[in-house]
C-alpha cells in the first residue's frame, strides 16, 4: 500500500463503511452489492484483454461473448431483481455500454407497455430467450430529440392487411440506435401511421430486420453499423432503412392506440402513455450522472494523493498535489456535487416509482411535474457531470490523457448523455415550459403543490408589502 | 420589491432559502420577458424563442436549487455523528460553489451583498481546508473496486507508477522489441539514403 495513501485514510474523521452502506441504501444492499461484483469478478468466462490493447471489432466481438455469458449466468443464478441485473451487467461490462443494452433496457420494456397480451404472448418469450433480439429504432439521420418530426412511414394496407414501412428519404434513415448495425434481428421502429389516407403521428411497430436462421439482414432491409465514434466502441450503433417492408398488421404495437382490419384508426385513451418510458430512462441518467463522476473523482482524488509535485516550501520534500488549495478547489466541489446527485437519483427513484404507482391505479396528476423535473435534472446533471469529468482528467496532468488513467473512456462513456434521450437544451426549455405553467397559475392566486410551491411563496413576497 | 433575505453563509437552510428565491426571481424574470415579447411578436412561437435564454437559466437555477434542497434534506436522514458532519461540510461546499459559480444571479435578486460574497470565498476556503483531510475517505465510501475502475490512477492501493509501467509495456505495440514497420520502411529508406 502506498504509503501516502495509507497516511489518508488514517486520517478520516468517519467510519467510511457507514457512508458506503448509504450511499447505497443500507448495509444489506452494501453486501449484496459486493456479492455480486464477486460473482462477476472472480468469474474466468468474464476475462480478456484489457480493451484498450483491442481493436474495435475485437471489443464488439468480446462484448458480445460477455454478454451472452451474462444472459445465461443471470438465469443460472436466478437474479431477477431490475436493480441487482442492472448491477451484474454493470460488473461484466465495466460500467461500459453492450450491444445488447437496448434488447434489455428498451425493446423488452416495450414490450411490457405497449404490446397487447396476444402480442406478448407472440413476442415476449422469443425475446426474453435471446431468439428475438431487438433494439429500439427511434432516432433517424436528420431528426432526433424533435420527435413528432420524425419522416419513416408506416402505410396501411387493408387489402392484405399489412403496414408498409419505409424510409422515404435519406434524412429519415434511421441513425444511432445501439444494437441495431449487427446485433438485432428485430426493432422496435417509431414511424408516422398513415391509414385511409391520414397521418395519425407517430407509433411503435415491431419489424423484423434479420433473418433468424442466417442472421442476414431481410428483404427491403439495409442495415449495419455507422462507423467509429467518440467513445462506445463496444456497441454496433446502426442505421437502418426501410425499402417498402411489409410486416403483418399485428405487428403495430396496439396496447393503446389501434388499426382495425379494415384500417379504421382507434385513438389511445392519453398522450402521456409514452412519456413513462422516458421518464424512467430520464430518472436513472441522473443516478449515471453522479456513479460517472463519482468515479472520475475517485482516481483523482486518489492520484493526487500520491502525486507529488514542486515545492510549497523551498528546501522542503515535493508535497502531495491535494495540498495545494488550486486542485482542492478542483476537486472538492465536484466530490461535493457526486455526493448531491448520488442523493439526487435516490430521490428521482423512488418518486418514479411512487408516481407511476399512481399512474398505474389512473393518476395522472403528478405526472407533468415529474416529466418537467426529471428533464431537467437530467440536463443540469449531465451538463455538471460531463464537464467535471474533464476537470478531474486534467487534474491528473499527462497521465489523466492515457487510457490507463480510464479517464478518457469515463468521458467518452458519460458525455452523449448530454445529447440523448433528450438534447439538453431542449430539455431544459421543456421544463422551461412547466415552470412558467406554474407561475402563470401562481399569479392567478392558485395553490401550487410539490418542487414549484416556492412560486406561490414567490407571489406572495412580490406583492406589494405593508409599510 | 422583495423583502431582503438575510443569508447566513455557514447555515445550509438560509442557503436553499437563498436558491429558493433565486429561482423564482429568474422564472419570474422569464415569464414576464415572455410576456412581453409576446405583444411584440406576431406569433408565441417567436415570442417563445425570443426569451428561451432566459427560460433556460431559470430551467437551470430551478434544478439547481432542487438538488440543494435534496442534498440538505438527505442530512435529515443521517445518523452517524461523524457523518452528518462531513456530509454539512460537503453540502454547504456545493451550496457556496455554486454561489460562487452564479454570483450575478444572487446579487441581482438582493439576496446576497458585495460584502457578503467575500464571506462566501473565504467560508468556501475553510471547507476545503477542513475536506481535504477527508478526501481520500470520502472517495473510498464510493466503494468502487479496482477491476470496476479500471484505472491505474485511481487503484486502492496507491501504487500507481509501477502498475502504469507494467500497463505500458502490455501495449501491443510492444509485443515485439523492434515493431515490422522497421524492417519494411525504416531499414529500406535508409539503405536509400
Amino acid at each position: 500500500m502506498n504509503p501516502d495513501i495509507l497516511r489518508e485514510r488514517g486520517n478520516a474523521s468517519f467510519n467510511t463503511e457507514i457512508l458506503t452502506n448509504i450511499l447505497d441504501g443500507g448495509a444489506e444492499k452494501t453486501q449484496r452489492r459486493r456479492e455480486i461484483e464477486n460473482m462477476v469478478i472472480s468469474d474466468p468466462d468474464f476475462q480478456h484483454e484489457d480493451l484498450n490493447f483491442l481493436s474495435r471489432s475485437e471489443r464488439y466481438d468480446a462484448a458480445v461473448k460477455k454478454s451472452a455469458q451474462m444472459i445465461l449466468k443471470l438465469r443460472e443464478y436466478g437474479i431477477s431483481d431490475p436493480e441487482e441485473i442492472y448491477c451484474y451487467k454493470s460488473c461484466v461490462h465495466r460500467g461500459r455500454p453492450e450491444p445488447l443494452d437496448l434488447h434489455l433496457v428498451m425493446f423488452l420494456p416495450t414490450l411490457l407497455n405497449q404490446a397487447t397480451p396476444e402480442q406478448q404472448n407472440t413476442f415476449f418469450m422469443p425475446a426474453w430467450n435471446l431468439e428475438i433480439i431487438g433494439t429500439y429504432a427511434q432516432t433517424e439521420m436528420g431528426h432526433g430529440t424533435h420527435i413528432r418530426a420524425l419522416e419513416t412511414t408506416s402505410t396501411y394496407d387493408p387489402s392484405t392487411q399489412e403496414f408498409v414501412l419505409n424510409s422515404p428519404t435519406i434524412t429519415s434513415i434511421k441513425w444511432w440506435p445501439g444494437g441495431l448495425g449487427k446485433t438485432s434481428n428485430h426493432a422496435v421502429v417509431l414511424a408516422q401511421l398513415h391509414t385511409q389516407g391520414r397521418c395519425h403521428g407517430l407509433h411503435a411497430f415491431i419489424v423484423p430486420i434479420r433473418c433468424m436462421r442466417t442472421h442476414k439482414p431481410l428483404p427491403g432491409v439495409v442495415v449495419g453499423d455507422i462507423g467509429p465514434k467518440f467513445g462506445f466502441d463496444e456497441v454496433d450503433n446502426g442505421y437502418l432503412k426501410l425499402e417498402n417492408v411489409r410486416i403483418p398488421r399485428d405487428n403495430m404495437l396496439m396496447k393503446y392506440a389501434k388499426v382495425e382490419p379494415d384500417g379504421t384508426y382507434v385513438k389511445p385513451p392519453s398522450d402521456k402513455l409514452t412519456y413513462g418510458t422516458m421518464v424512467f430512462i430520464r430518472s436513472m441518467i441522473v443516478g449515471e450522472s453522479a456513479r460517472a463522476l463519482s468515479k472520475a473523482c475517485t482516481i483523482a482524488t486518489r492520484y493526487s494523493a500520491v502525486r507529488h509535485q514542486s515545492e510549497l516550501r523551498p528546501g522542503e520534500p515535493e508535497p502531495q498535489i491535494l495540498d495545494y488549495q488550486t486542485q482542492q478547489h478542483k476537486l472538492l466541489p465536484l466530490l461535493a456535487t457526486a455526493y448531491a446527485f448520488h442523493f439526487v437519483g435516490q430521490y428521482m427513484n423512488r418518486t418514479y416509482h411512487r408516481i407511476t404507482s399512481d399512474i398505474s391505479q389512473g393518476d395522472f396528476s403528478e405526472l407533468p411535474e415529474l416529466h418537467a423535473l426529471s428533464a431537467g435534472l437530467k440536463a443540469f446533471t449531465t451538463w455538471a457531470a460531463s464537464a467535471g469529468i474533464e476537470v478531474c482528467r486534467m487534474a491528473c496532468g499527462g497521465h489523466g490523457y492515457s487510457h490507463c488513467s480510464a479517464l478518457p473512456a469515463i468521458y467518452v462513456t458519460f458525455t452523449p448523455t448530454c445529447t440523448y434521450e433528450g438534447e439538453n437544451t431542449v430539455m431544459m426549455l421543456q421544463t422551461a415550459r412547466f415552470l412558467v405553467k406554474s407561475y402563470t397559475q401562481a399569479s392567478a392566486g392558485q395553490q401550487l403543490s410539490g418542487m414549484v410551491s416556492y412560486l406561490n411563496q414567490a407571489r406572495d413576497r412580490l406583492q406589494a408589502q405593508p409599510v | 420589491s422583495a423583502r431582503p433575505t438575510v443569508v447566513d453563509v455557514s447555515d445550509l437552510a438560509s442557503l436553499v432559502e437563498a436558491y429558493k428565491q433565486r429561482a423564482a426571481r429568474l422564472v419570474g424574470t422569464a415569464a414576464r420577458n415572455l410576456q412581453v415579447e409576446m405583444q411584440h411578436s406576431q406569433r408565441k412561437e417567436d415570442a417563445w424563442n425570443n426569451t428561451s435564454i432566459d427560460l433556460v437559466r431559470a430551467s437551470d437555477a430551478h434544478c439547481h436549487y432542487v438538488v440543494v434542497k435534496l442534498f440538505a434534506a438527505k442530512l435529515g436522514e443521517v445518523g452517524d455523528t461523524a457523518i452528518h458532519s462531513v456530509l454539512s461540510n460537503l453540502a454547504l461546499l456545493y451550496a457556496l460553489h455554486g454561489i460562487t459559480q452564479h454570483s450575478g444571479d444572487f446579487l441581482q435578486a438582493g439576496l446576497l451583498s458585495v460584502p457578503q460574497l467575500s464571506l462566501v470565498s473565504q467560508r468556501l476556503k475553510e471547507l476545503l481546508r477542513q475536506l481535504r483531510a477527508d478526501a481520500v475517505p470520502l472517495v473510498d465510501a464510493f466503494d468502487y473496486r479496482d477491476e470496476m475502475l479500471d484505472s491505474v490512477l485511481g487503484r486502492y492501493d496507491g501504487n500507481v507508477y509501477e502498475h502504469m509501467f507494467e500497463w505500458a509495456k502490455r501495449s501491443p505495440l510492444n509485443r515485439t522489441e523492434v515493431h515490422e514497420s522497421y524492417h519494411k520502411y525504416l531499414k529500406p529508406l535508409q539503405s536509400k539514403l
